[in-house]
């Protein structure tokens, strides 16, 4: 464990609470996509199907069962819990995600670290993560400004990978033998989504004012 | 052939 992991962990945990915190208090997942929600979940379920068997520490083991608890909860709450439900708009949220989880299917299957099923599903998990924003990215670009909570999910969700390829840069350097080509070029993938995201998040909150995010 | 690496990470 390093500082950049603990605080890439700590991003990632504060966006769920940031969303949760919105669409339970704020009774509404305007502007939210479920669809990257859903992608959230498949992630996560698929990723940590290791949690039966690999115990490599107890933080890692309890934050599998809260991520997968959580991206399940926020799919429930989007799709079936009132009034929650009513303020979602399937025609703004309609990326296709058959498109992204074909390939991440077809890119687990090819290129994983080991021909075992866990492994396949595992690298899967992998790609799928580093394009499950896309539906949130092109929602708000609909919606051309964005909302000041989502913004700041938005901003925690792509801190939590940028701060894992520090993580990653520091292994590197410090542990011999540590190779992950999988998750280097699916994290630098991941956060490269959020760049322009970025720009605009920056360029909005730099006044000190919170002026809305605007995406052109 | 070699072992994947341990996954110890989220």
């Amino acid at each position: 464990m390093n500082i950049f992991r603990f605080l890439g962990d700590m991003s990632h945990i504060l966006s769920f609470v940031i969303l949760l915190l919105k669409i339970t208090q704020g009774k509404s997942a305007a502007g939210i996509s479920l669809r990257t929600q859903e992608l959230y979940m498949i992630v996560f379920c698929s990723r940590y199907l290791d949690l039966f068997w690999n115990f490599s520490s107890l933080y890692n083991s309890f934050l599998k069962v809260v991520f997968i608890a959580c991206s399940s909860a926020i799919v429930y709450i989007i799709r079936f819990k009132s009034p929650q439900k009513d303020t979602w708009n399937p025609e703004l949220d309609n990326f296709p995600i058959q498109y992204l989880i074909g390939p991440c299917a077809v890119a687990g299957l090819l290129i994983n670290q080991d021909w075992t099923p866990f492994e396949m599903i595992w690298a899967f998990s992998i790609y799928l993560e580093a394009v499950a924003i896309l539906p949130q990215l092109f929602l708000l670009q609909k919606q051309g400004e964005v909302e000041n909570l989502t913004s700041h999910y938005v901003a925690a969700l792509g801190a939590y990978r940028g701060l894992y390829l520090m993580n990653w840069v520091y292994r590197y350097f410090t542990e011999d033998d540590y190779l992950q080509r999988i998750v280097w070029f699916a994290g630098t993938v991941q956060t490269g989504l959020y760049i322009d995201f970025f720009y605009h998040y920056y360029q909005s909150k730099r006044g000190g004012l919170s002026r809305p995010v605007k995406l052109p | 052939g070699n072992k994947p690496p341990a996954k110890d990470e989220l």
